[in-house]
């Protein structure tokens, strides 16, 4: 069978479908201080499971932590219409499982263009395969 | 802001992969 190492190179959504390389990303990006990206990601994922009764605080987390500040990693790489979008939604509390879809698209691509390519060539992933 | 700190990291965790 094809190690997992290997798998990681072949797509973002195979490193992150694995526990070990999630772990070994996160410390690349918290070295290159983009940590934020892949939570973001995943707390993306984990809002549209989360149950009706925490979306309202879930929403407002993520926002705050997130968002809001416009010099944050995250905010600085998702667009101005979508950051709107997502503040309206949180003030107007029209609070769709969907809402953080697009921004977590953004950061995928950004990601993807970006930091998992350099994670593939980073001393991390070349010592631990 | 330590129960939103919690909440979100709830959030974050229920989202990853489970060990195989």
């Amino acid at each position: 069978p094809t190690p997992p190492y290997l798998k990681w190179a072949e797509s973002l959504h195979s490193l992150l479908d694995d526990q070990e390389g999630i772990q070994l990303f996160r410390g690349f990006l918290r070295q290159e201080g983009c940590g934020d990206q892949l939570d973001f990601w995943f707390a993306c994922s984990g809002f549209r499971k989360s149950s009706q009764e925490k979306r309202p605080k879930l929403a407002k987390a993520i926002y705050r932590k997130y968002i809001q500040d416009s010099n944050g990693i995250v905010s600085r790489q998702i667009k101005p219409a979508t950051k709107s979008f997502i503040r309206d939604c949180v003030v107007r509390l029209h609070l769709d499982p969907a809402m953080f879809q697009q921004a977590q698209t953004e950061i995928q691509s950004t990601m993807e263009e970006n930091t998992y390519p350099l994670f593939l060539k980073s001393d991390s992933y070349l010592e631990y395969t | 802001i330590d129960s939103e700190d919690d909440l979100l990291q709830e959030c974050i965790s229920s989202a990853m992969p489970k060990k195989k």
